[in-house]
């Protein structure tokens, strides 16, 4: 494993620690999409269909669990936690996340390496994963008050996806026959919706202010 | 049998 992919990896287990701590310590989820957090669940079940089948390694089966626990943990923090619901931005998260899923599993039905069930469905969780955060990014737009915490953490999300990118650059130089077309594209386009994001981010930075997204 | 993908990535 590289170094790219591994700052990749840890990138995205930051994310979802600072959103669990978020949650946790503050009792609050405001400004958080309940809907990319449902569309990420479900990202990692179809995604890791193969945690008992395939070993890989320690290290994935282990970064698997942590995956589907925290992002399972997250929705019922959100859904049912007693305190940590209340500050559900309910009327604001708006988003038919229902409409991102059916598109992606044709896609994934039409365009696919393999035919099979488990390579159907890893490829449909690349293509959810690729607009997961959709909801989130309206939601951030409507908010108008956005903690620090919410914007690091989708800052952490995007950096990942942008420091994958930069791992298969680097495997496709130093690895013969790593070619996954599939994977690179959803992977482009889940980075290049970051890109408004990032603009802002690094201008709010830049110029020492709270980050707002123009409506 | 080629029918399965090795995914090392998460």
């Amino acid at each position: 494993m590289n170094i790219l992919r591994l700052a990749g990896d840890m990138t995205h287990l930051i994310s979802v620690i600072v959103l669990l701590l978020k949650i946790h310590s503050i009792k609050s989820c405001a400004g958080i999409s309940l809907k990319t957090q449902e569309l990420y669940a479900l990202v990692f079940v179809s995604r890791y269909l193969n945690i008992f089948t395939d070993f890989i390694s320690l290290y994935n089966t282990i970064m698997k669990l942590i995956f589907l626990g925290t992002s399972f943990s997250i929705v019922w923090y959100m859904r049912y936690h007693k305190i940590v619901r209340r500050s559900y931005d309910k009327d604001q998260d708006t988003f038919r996340h229902y409409f991102l899923v059916l598109p992606c599993l044709i896609l994934a039905l039409l365009i696919n390496e393999r035919f099979t069930f488990k390579e159907i469905m890893w490829t449909f969780s690349l293509y959810l994963e690729a607009v997961a955060i959709l909801p989130q990014l309206v939601l951030l737009q409507r908010t108008k008050n956005t903690d620090n915490l919410t914007v690091q953490y989708i800052f952490l999300l995007g950096a990942y996806r942008a420091l994958y990118i930069l791992n298969w650059i680097y495997r496709y130089f130093t690895e013969p026959d790593y070619l996954h077309w599939i994977t690179w594209i959803s992977g482009l386009v889940q980075t290049i919706l970051y890109g408004d994001f990032f603009y802002y981010y690094f201008l709010s930075w830049k110029n020492n202010v709270k980050l707002q997204l123009p409506a | 049998e080629d029918d399965e993908l090795s995914h090392d990535e998460l």
